[in-house]
């Protein structure tokens, strides 16, 4: 039974790729005058790479870019990104900071950032993580979508093997999913944070992932990462990590922050929702909403800062 | 349509550098057949791997045999899933 509107949509619960596309094809009907959705590409296997868009008015405004599941097994960032949809719509003209925000930029979100991955996760294999394109000269599938950008690409942190998970990909954006938000970027180019949201582990990460190098504005963002989390933490009390990627989980090569970095756009930051390793990627469906809430508290620090910061 | 019965996670807690670039390339060691859920971070931060039951043990020896502690994060993967597909299943009908 399709839910009638976005407003008895089931938010606690996992949903299908075609019950993510018809939710956004709802929020949209609902919404004709704030919300669009853009496709800015195709996967590998021809699924549309549907991007929402929540703008008041104005024309290539600076903009935040949020995108969830590039690595599909990771459910609960998708299922937080339909929840963070439902907030924006709902909140915008009764939260003072959110309409401020959307009174001067424009949100971009991607929820199904790797549709024919999560596709796999619900129909042959729960523990899918990359793309699905073939490796030829090999018998297994797909490429990292995290270790494909052109930032550090090749360099350690990521494997040049196609049957390891962390599989680079045989060049720098040879994938469709990230080429797609590669062009959409550089062509709107006027985006300010970019925000990547994985699971799990609790932390929030800011550049480089590729190099030990600090980057320029490491004091800035380390000191939003604490403000963020401080946030977060302010509603259940879920305890984060943060810093910089190398220096809080792992050297990781060709990764999407480190890339939108260096295209200039200051605020990057990747998350890593719940848990920290007792579920996993299996985090019950009852964790979605609160998930989904704690997180929103960091996001509209992120986003709040780079709407009053402006550069 | 690949299930997990009796696939665990274990939970590896290396305790010092030595341990830690044992598990530094826990991906290349393609006889156990692992998935590294969470990567190698640091000393004391623990690295969880999903295991397949067929290698299970000889991974287990593996660990003990280098002194690596561990403890067992999910015993059944596929009893999860389970639980996710019908709840699933069951909001979709409501």
């Amino acid at each position: 039974a399709e839910p009638r509107n976005t407003d008895s949509f089931d938010y606690s619960n996992y949903h299908t790729l075609s019950e993510i596309y018809s939710f956004q094809d709802m929020l949209v009907a609902e919404n004709p005058n704030f919300v669009s959705k853009i496709v800015i590409g195709q996967s590998y296997e021809g699924r549309p790479l549907n991007v929402l868009k929540f703008s008041t008015g104005g024309s290539n405004r600076p903009a935040i870019w949020i995108d969830t599941g590039i690595h599909s097994r990771e459910w609960v960032t998708q299922a937080s990104a339909l929840w963070f949809a439902k907030k924006i719509v709902t909140d915008y003209g009764k939260d003072a900071a959110l309409t401020a925000i959307l009174n001067n930029m424009d949100i971009f979100l991607e929820i199904a950032t790797n549709p024919d991955g999560y596709y796999l996760t619900h129909t042959s294999n729960r523990m899918w993580r990359k793309t699905r394109k073939p490796n030829p000269g090999y018998s297994c599938y797909g490429v990292d979508p995290n270790r494909n950008w052109n930032a550090g690409f090749g360099e350690p942190g990521a494997s040049s093997y196609p049957c390891s998970e962390t599989y680079r990909g045989p060049s720098a954006h040879s994938e469709s999913e990230v080429k797609s938000i590669v062009d959409f970027v550089q062509s709107h180019g006027n985006i300010k944070a970019f925000i990547s949201i994985h699971a799990y582990s609790q932390m929030l990460m800011y550049p480089y992932g590729y190099t030990k190098t600090a980057a320029k504005d490491q004091a800035e963002l380390h000191a939003l990462a604490q403000k963020a989390i401080t946030d977060l933490a302010s509603l259940y009390g879920t305890r984060y990590r943060y810093g910089s990627i190398i220096n809080t989980i792992y050297q990781a090569s060709g990764n999407t922050i480190d890339w939108t970095y260096e295209q200039g756009i200051k605020y990057s930051y990747t998350f890593e929702l719940r848990d920290t390793g007792y579920y996993g990627f299996l985090l019950p469906a009852r964790e979605i909403v609160p998930t989904a809430e704690e997180t929103w508290l960091a996001l509209m620090a992120i986003m709040d800062h780079a709407y009053k910061n402006p550069y | 349509k690949e299930t997990f019965e009796g696939h665990q996670v274990l939970r590896i807690v290396p305790k010092n550098e030595a341990q830690l670039s044992l598990l530094k390339n826990l991906e290349e060691m393609t006889e156990f057949e692992l998935d590294v859920w969470m990567g190698v971070t640091g000393v004391s931060f623990p690295v969880d791997v999903r295991v397949p039951p067929h290698t299970l043990q000889s991974f287990k020896s593996y660990l003990e045999s280098h002194d690596l502690e561990y403890s067992v994060m999910i015993e059944d993967i596929q009893a999860i899933l389970d639980v996710e597909k019908q709840q699933m299943e069951s909001a979709a009908r409501v």
